[in-house]
């Protein structure tokens, strides 16, 4: 199963993970 | 026993593939017969242009398989109950395999855990899962497969794949594109001081909030009426192209398209309809589910991979308000990275629920979708949401249903939500 999240934010978000990262609920994924 | 273990002869036989041949034979030639000529979807950018099944043989003969009822007959075995003996080292082996880590969970009697379905399904100890403090945190346990900013309306499944944006979350409104079909969804969860608890996180636009609701409640009442004297059965609208009536739920809603949040508002009011994505190709009709951005902001998404080990519910992913959802029907292919590599518009031919709403910066959605494993999607606060159902033929693939959750709270006309709340997660089959 699959969770795709599609949002809008300023252009100068930045996302704090790396591709193939394993994450958990409540991690962050990027900040603005 | 142990003497016909020993003693009973073994003969060795090749498989009958010829009549997986011609199973997979008959089965494209049902299609063609059917007129489906191996569509399984529409393509959100060109409504004439049909999503067809691209990639290696591999995929096709996935494709050819029974996803589906493989799928329900998956969750069926899954939820039979197993022996209370052999549920501990049953769920041990399982969690050994698929590394799970059972002090996480919150009822650690395994026994406890009537059938696999039941532990797959399991719930985790609260203060397990800290919430992080920025906006955006991650909805659920897995593997990121990708992730990047939206150019052009297409979405990067993998380096070099693409999907439509559209195809995705559906389009908005068109003639014809609505048609009444009641849906009941829960309206029972109480709006309470807890969901206030990041009102201020959120932006409204004061007409959103004053002037132009009086004119949504007005377009609402006035859609109820209209639905209630439908007959029912003729709210199914096949999946041609219909043209515009006048006085439908979409042009009795008519609000300026000023924003994307506007219209996702204006479109929350028509409070639950049925609706296909297959609209004529007029460009004037259907809007992108994201038309507008607000200045200096971007589009942006991210792919996240749950494993058969990992904790299966989903959280949100931020505060923000659920407005509708759109339940699309489709296949049941393994999303695994493997799949997703080799498989072109893998996330819009699968059965999805997407749920579009409005975070502090604008627009947001969160997709779950269903593979062949976990074809079950469950909502916490939508009890009326049935997914991986024997498809009927009135909701064939590409197509969605849409339920808006305006009577969830009256002051932000959505379900709010905070970030890392429980929201629902797949099950088995």
């Amino acid at each position: 199963s699959t969770v795709v999240l599609v949002f809008e934010a300023p252009k100068d978000f930045t996302f704090k993970v790396q591709e193939g990262q394993k994450v958990k609920v409540g991690e962050a994924l990027g900040y603005v | 026993l142990h003497s016909a273990w020993k003693s009973t002869p073994t003969r060795w036989y090749p498989i009958p593939i010829g009549l997986g041949a011609l199973y997979l034979g008959a089965q494209q030639a049902k299609k063609k017969w059917d007129g489906d000529k191996g569509v399984v979807g529409i393509d959100g950018d060109n409504d004439e242009m049909a999503v067809k099944l691209r990639g290696p043989w591999q995929v096709h003969v996935m494709g050819a398989l029974p996803l589906r009822s493989l799928s329900r007959l998956w969750g069926y075995l899954n939820s039979l109950e197993l022996p209370v003996w052999s549920r501990e080292p049953g769920f041990k082996l399982y969690s050994y395999v698929f590394g799970c880590n059972l002090d996480e969970l919150d009822q650690p009697d395994l026994k406890s855990y009537a059938s696999l379905g039941d532990f797959f399904y399991r719930r985790l100890r609260d203060g397990v899962r800290p919430i992080d403090d920025e906006p955006l945190v991650s909805p659920a346990d897995g593997r990121l497969l990708h992730f990047g900013a939206i150019n052009g309306a297409k979405v990067e499944q993998v380096k070099g794949l693409t999907y439509s944006l559209d195809a995705l979350l559906g389009k908005t409104g068109g003639p014809g594109t609505p048609a009444a079909e009641d849906v009941e969804f829960d309206t029972n969860r109480a709006f309470d001081d807890h969901d206030f608890a990041n009102i201020n996180d959120i932006d409204y636009s004061l007409g959103d909030l004053l002037g132009s609701s009086q004119r949504k409640v007005d377009a609402n009442s006035s859609i109820k009426d209209e639905q209630s004297s439908e007959d029912e059965s003729s709210s199914m609208r096949s999946s041609s192209p219909s043209p515009s009536t006048p006085g439908s739920p979409n042009e009795d809603a008519s609000v300026p398209q000023e924003s994307t949040t506007d219209n996702l508002v204006r479109d929350a009011s028509v409070a639950l309809s049925m609706g296909t994505n297959v609209v004529p190709a007029d460009a004037s009709s259907p809007r992108s589910s994201v038309s507008k951005l607000r200045e200096g902001n971007g589009l942006f998404f991210a792919v996240i991979y749950l494993a058969p080990g990992d904790y299966h519910r989903f959280h949100s992913p931020a505060a923000w308000v659920v407005e509708r959802r759109r339940h699309f029907a489709g296949e049941l292919f393994s999303v695994s990275p493997y799949i997703a590599r080799r498989l072109s518009n893998l996330f819009v031919l699968n059965e999805r629920v997407a749920l579009l709403g409005r975070w502090r910066y604008g627009f947001f959605s969160m997709v779950p979708v269903g593979a062949t494993n976990v074809g079950s999607i469950k909502i916490n606060f939508d009890q009326a949401l049935r997914t991986n159902e024997r498809r009927p033929r009135s909701h064939p693939a590409g197509t969605y249903i849409e339920a808006g959750y305006s009577k969830a709270s009256s002051l932000l006309r959505g379900q709010p939500l905070n970030a890392g709340e429980e929201m629902g997660g797949f099950r088995l089959g």
